[in-house]
C-alpha cells in the first residue's frame, strides 16, 4: 500500500490490539516523558550509524521495549522525518 | 501513550501505571545493535548489556495524582533519580514549581558535563561497565541547530463540559449526527443530479465514499423517511488503503479531533500534508499523534522548514481530569506561533490550572536570550493568556538549552 501522496504520512493500524481494548481502569493522566538523543540533529549521525539512524529499527524490534514498559502499539504514522507510534497501556 | 522515532532521537511518553524506565536499557541496546550507534560499555554489541552512549537524555513528569499506585521504579521521584543515576554518568535532577502544589520534575544529562568515554573498555573492566557515559560533542561536527523548541502544556481540572467530548457515548452521538448529515447531503446531491425522482427510489452504495458515487452507479433511493435513512446508513469509510482500514476507536478519534478543534492547531489549509492518528478509548480517554510535513512552497523550496509533530493525551474523568499537549515549535519565530498554539490548546480544554514548559536550544551564534528579539517578543506574548493569571515563571539556564517553566491559574 502507499500513501495517497509522497508528502502525506502513512498510517498503519494494529487491528488485533485495537479490537478488544478496554480502558475502564486506566487513570493517572500525567505521563512519564523520556527523550533520548543520540546526536544533536539528524544531519550529524556518528560514523558507522545506519543512514536512517533509529528510523531503521523495525517496529517489531520496538515491541520488546514496549512490552517492558506495559504498552502496546495501536497504530503507526510513518513520515519522512519521523515515525509516530500511538500506544495503549 | 506515544513514541516518536527520529533518526537521531526517540521520544517515549507513557501514562497510567506504565513502567517507562524499565525499558531504558533495552532501548539503548537496540540503538547500538539495530541502528549502529556507538557504545563503550562492552566489548561486543552481542553483549546484551552493550548500550549506545546517548548525546543527551531528558526524563520529566508532572507530580502524579495517585503516586502510591505507581509500580517501581516510579514509586517516587527519589527512586526514579536513583535509577537514572545508576544508568548514566553526570546526570542532574531538578524539581520546578510549587512543592506544595503542582510541580514538575526534570532529569537531564548534557554532553558538556561528562568526560570523553574510554575509546575501548579497559582490559580489567568486566565485560561491561554498569554506568553509561553520555557521548561527547567531539564526535559530532555540528552542534544543536537553532531550529526546534519543545513546547509542553500540562493541564488539570478540565472544564467538565469540554471534557465530555472525550467520552465514547458523546463521540458516538456526534459521529452519527455527522454521518446523518452526510447521508442527507448525499441524498440531496443524488436528487439534484438526477432531477425529479418522485415515486422512485435511490440506494447509495456504501462501500465507497459518497463523493465518488457517480450517476450511473446510483440505483434508486428507497422512499425512506429521514429516520429510516439514519438507521439504514452505514458509515462511509474514508479513502483508506486496505492495510489501514480504520477501527471504531480510530474513526471516533478522528471525529473527536475534528469536533474539539485539535485538527485546527496545524490546519490543512496551511499544512496540506498534515495527518493525525487519533484514538478514542472506551469508555473514555483520548490519544492523538500528529505529523505535519512543512508545506513546500515554490519560492522557498530549499528553505529548511521543520516537520512539526504533536501528541495529545486526555484523561477526562472529573476526579482526575488531565490533558497534555506537546509539540515542536519552529525556532527563531517571533513567539506569535508559540502563544497562539498555547491559546488554541487551552481553549480546547479550558483547564483550571496548567503549566507551559518551553525547552529552547540556545542559538548556535552564542547570543544569550535577551538579545534575541524572539526571546523578548515571546516572553511578552506568553505573559498573558486570555482568562488566566500567570502565577510562576521559572528559568533554568543550562549550557546549551534554556528551560522556561510557566504556571497559570484561571482568573
Amino acid at each position: 500500500t502507499f500513501s495517497p501522496s509522497e508528502g502525506t504520512p502513512h498510517l498503519t493500524i494494529n487491528h488485533n490490539v485495537a479490537a478488544d481494548l478496554d480502558s475502564s481502569n486506566a487513570f493517572e493522566g500525567p505521563e512519564k516523558l523520556l527523550e533520548v538523543w543520540f546526536a544533536p540533529n539528524p544531519d550529524c549521525l556518528p560514523p558507522g550509524v545506519k543512514p536512517n539512524g533509529l528510523k531503521a529499527v523495525s517496529s517489531d524490534t520496538w515491541v520488546g521495549v514496549l512490552d517492558m514498559v506495559n504498552c502496546k502499539i495501536l497504530s503507526v504514522l510513518e513520515a519522512e522525518h519521523m515515525d509516530a507510534y500511538l500506544l495503549s497501556e | 501513550s506515544s513514541m516518536f522515532v527520529f533518526p537521531h532521537k526517540l521520544i517515549l511518553k507513557t501514562c497510567g501505571t506504565t513502567t517507562l524506565l524499565l525499558g531504558l536499557r533495552r532501548l539503548l541496546h537496540i540503538a547500538a545493535e539495530h541502528a549502529g550507534f556507538p557504545f563503550y560499555n562492552a566489548k561486543s554489541v552481542d553483549d546484551i548489556h552493550a548500550a549506545a552512549s546517548p548525546y543527551r537524555v531528558f526524563y520529566s513528569r508532572k507530580n502524579f495524582l495517585f503516586p502510591d499506585k505507581q509500580p517501581g521504579p516510579h514509586r517516587s521521584w527519589k527512586e526514579e533519580v536513583k535509577y537514572l543515576d545508576d544508568t548514566f554518568e553526570g546526570g542532574s535532577a531538578y524539581m520546578v514549581g510549587k512543592m506544595n502544589g503542582d510541580h514538575w520534575y526534570l532529569y537531564i544529562t548534557s554532553p558538556d558535563t561528562t568526560v570523553t568515554p574510554p575509546r575501548t573498555p579497559d582490559e580489567n573492566l568486566q565485560t561491561h561497565s554498569s554506568k553509561i557515559l553520555t557521548n561527547t560533542t567531539s564526535l559530532f561536527k555540528g552542534g544543536l541547530k537553532n531550529n526546534d523548541e519543545t513546547l509542553e502544556i500540562l493541564m488539570t481540572d478540565l472544564d467538565p463540559e469540554n471534557a465530555k467530548q472525550f467520552y465514547l457515548e458523546h463521540a458516538s452521538a456526534v459521529a452519527s449526527n455527522r454521518l446523518y448529515s452526510q447521508a442527507q447531503e448525499a441524498r440531496k446531491m443524488a436528487m439534484g443530479n438526477l432531477g425529479d425522482l418522485s415515486g422512485s427510489t435511490i440506494t447509495i452504495k456504501t462501500n465507497s465514499t459518497v463523493e465518488s458515487v457517480a450517476d450511473d452507479t446510483l440505483d434508486v433511493f428507497d422512499n425512506c423517511s429521514d429516520s429510516d435513512l439514519h438507521s439504514s446508513y452505514t458509515p462511509v469509510s474514508e479513502q483508506v488503503d486496505i492495510e489501514c482500514m480504520t477501527t471504531e476507536g480510530h474513526a471516533l478519534g478522528t471525529v473527536v479531533s475534528d469536533a474539539c478543534g485539535l485538527s485546527e492547531v496545524y490546519p490543512t489549509s496551511k499544512y496540506p500534508d498534515a495527518r493525525i492518528d487519533a484514538y478514542l478509548f472506551s469508555p473514555c480517554g483520548f490519544s492523538a499523534n500528529g505529523i505535519i510535513p512543512a508545506p513546500q512552497k515554490q519560492d522557498d523550496a530549499d528553505a529548511e522548514k521543520p516537520t512539526h509533530y504533536f501528541t495529545v493525551h486526555v484523561t477526562p474523568e472529573p476526579i482526575c481530569s488531565f490533558a497534555s499537549f506537546e509539540t515542536n515549535v519552529p525556532g527563531g519565530q517571533n513567539g506569535r506561533e508559540t502563544s497562539e498554539i498555547v491559546e488554541h490548546v487551552v481553549g480546547i480544554f479550558k483547564p483550571g490550572r496548567f503549566s507551559v514548559t518551553l525547552f529552547e536550544a540556545k542559538a548556535t551564534y552564542g547570543y544569550d536570550d535577551d538579545e534575541i528579539p524572539t526571546g523578548l517578543a515571546r516572553k511578552k506574548r506568553l505573559e498573558k493568556i486570555e482568562g488566566y493569571r500567570r502565577v510562576d515563571r521559572i528559568v533554568h539556564d543550562f549550557d546549551d538549552y534554556e528551560l522556561i517553566f510557566r504556571f497559570y491559574e484561571r482568573e
